[in-house]
């Protein structure tokens, strides 16, 4: 057990690092467990070094820096174990607009393996999705489900009701 | 394994008998709609129909609050049903079908029901049923609203969890 | 003191509701303290009804509408005693298009009294704004400012260095 | 009372003598740029030289972490300084100055310095200068990032400090 743990370790931590530094366009960042304890029970630390900064705590990094480490270490995860469908809630909100295109460019690599539904307000990640289903309230307090198409400027029109 | 379709009724604020299909060949769907219209509540669905127990995934105090409570024209209902149909034709799933569908329901007694294909069962089936698939509750394959930095502002042992669900 | 205290929360429930309804285009909303209890030193409780919605626990309201009813507090706050300046960071950040148009509609009713200062991503709250700064960092890591200005597709073109 | 003027060197991302000047008439102004690149630091820049002293709330472990600590190409400052600039015309600060600087410096040694115009003072002296101007530390003028709903999901006696500074 403690030789498959740590053999999965390296390999989230191998895929940290190289989506890391495909997000951030650079950069550095590791998992850190101490040699010596026990795999079974030690912590796992986070290690991150964005580019051109010096070696920063988690806890100075901004809201926008946090979401894309937190974005790199779930697409590790799902690089070491694809997941056969994954359900994302507004993840690329803290994001600015070139960061939330480098997130759509590296969410699309998984549409191989994945099947990824993601709820979203932005108009980037909504042009990336392949289908787009609208929540709408036609009575107030009562959802309904209608799809919905994306046209040039940024508008969304409902195409046919769903159900 | 993929998600073919999703049943709600009664369950927050889907009222009525509501679906939405998914396609296999499509690969990235985007749910979009105003504030407060009922998005995050399609992914509770789903959450509570695999068996979600804590009533803070779920943004609620009581099991019940989850039934559909009224609105200024419409009264509340009695019962809230989930039901999720996935592919199994490469029996991911332990069950010789091609395709599996899950349901939950709850009653306003607080009495709850779930079944698989059709068949009365208990929820440690359903659990069961997903376990080593990657789709497990603490697993990484449902990120919730705000959430996004959970795993890197936890604390090491959650961290841990999500670390061991992939060994 | 009790006296002054429930005059001046009596007054803040009065905009409270007000705002709440001015962004939620309908609704109620209401502070809640225990009648008979000592004002100075009993729980505060807010109580909110979306429009249409049946009256919700705080706990059940979705992400835009807990920003929404924040920011109505907030501009309740404001309205009861005006602070000479105020700076927020991001609190469009879960809002949906159309409330970000009610919240700049809001926002810019404070300008008689007070000097705001907000940080966005949002393009429609930057057009709202009468000057933008840009912090930005030509040598990675260390920040400088520079003056912006927002041009027609949303794009921020760089007028003159700041400092 | 109106901020006029924030000076800022050595403090976070502000490796340089960096300033920026805020003109009466502009009532809204926005702060915007790419994430990462220092917004938020700004804010922290002018929370700090009012007085704040929790670390939680200037995102750091250790006093010192607000100096800047350098970058692959840059080294690290001995000192964080930061000086805000303010209207006093309308006399709201008890001082006879129509304008009001403060200023607030750290050294690597941990030793800081208060100053109001150009005068070294205490903490203290800081704190009272803002005291019933709606400026004060436990007050609404700030909003930090994600906090937008902290007054409405705080604990009752939380949001209870907010009305009484109001009051
Ligand atoms: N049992 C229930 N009955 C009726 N309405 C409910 C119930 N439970 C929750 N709601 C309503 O659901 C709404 C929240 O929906 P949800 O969180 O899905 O919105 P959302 O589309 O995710 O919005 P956002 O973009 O702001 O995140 C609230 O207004 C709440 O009142
Ligand atoms: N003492 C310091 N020395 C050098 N860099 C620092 C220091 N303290 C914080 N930083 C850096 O400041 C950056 C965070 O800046 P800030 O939070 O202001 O970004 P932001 O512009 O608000 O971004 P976002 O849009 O993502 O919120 C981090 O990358 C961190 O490494
Ligand atoms: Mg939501
Ligand atoms: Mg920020």
């Amino acid at each position: 057990a403690r030789r498959e743990f740590t053999s999965t370790l390296t390999e989230i931590q191998k895929h940290f690092s190289e989506t890391f530094q495909e997000l951030f366009e650079g950069g550095q960042a590791r998992l850190l467990w101490p040699e010596e304890a026990d795999i079974l029970s030690c912590d796992i630390d986070v290690w991150v070094h964005p580019p051109g900064k010096k070696n920063t705590s988690l806890q100075l990094l901004s809201g926008g820096e946090k979401a894309l480490t937190g974005i790199a270490l779930l697409f590790a995860l799902l690089k070491t174990r694809p997941a056969p469908f994954v359900l994302f809630d507004e993840i690329d909100a803290p994001l600015d607009d070139a960061n939330v295109g480098r997130f759509t460019r590296a969410l699309k690599k998984f549409t191989e393996s994945t099947q990824m539904i993601i709820i979203t307000h932005n108009k980037r990640t909504m042009a990336a999705a392949q289908t787009l289903y609208g929540v709408t309230m036609p009575q107030k307090g009562i959802s309904s489900l209608v799809s919905v198409k994306l046209i040039e400027d940024g508008k969304i029109i409902s195409e046919k009701k769903v159900s | 394994m993929y998600l073919k379709k999703l049943e709600v009724n009664g369950f927050k604020t889907f009222a009525k008998h509501t679906y939405i299909e998914f396609n296999q060949e499509i690969k990235l769907t985007a749910i979009v709609g105003p504030n407060g219209c009922g998005k995050s509540n399609v992914f509770d669905a789903i959450r509570w129909v695999l068996g979600e127990q804590s009533m803070k995934m779920l943004r609620s105090s009581k099991a019940e609050e989850v039934i559909f409570n009224g609105t200024d024209t419409e009264k509340a209902v009695g019962m809230a049903s989930v039901s999720l149909t996935l592919d199994n034709s490469k029996k991911m799933l332990p069950l010789d079908f091609p395709e599996v569908s899950i349901q939950r329901k709850l009653y306003r007694s607080g009495e709850s029901e779930y079944f698989v294909n059709g068949q009365l069962c208990r929820l440690r089936d359903i659990l069961d049923l997903f376990m080593d698939t990657g789709i497990g509750r603490s697993s990484y394959f449902m990120v919730g609203q705000g959430q996004v930095d959970q795993l890197i502002s936890a604390k090491a042992d959650e961290r841990r969890a999500a670390f061991e669900e992939v060994a």
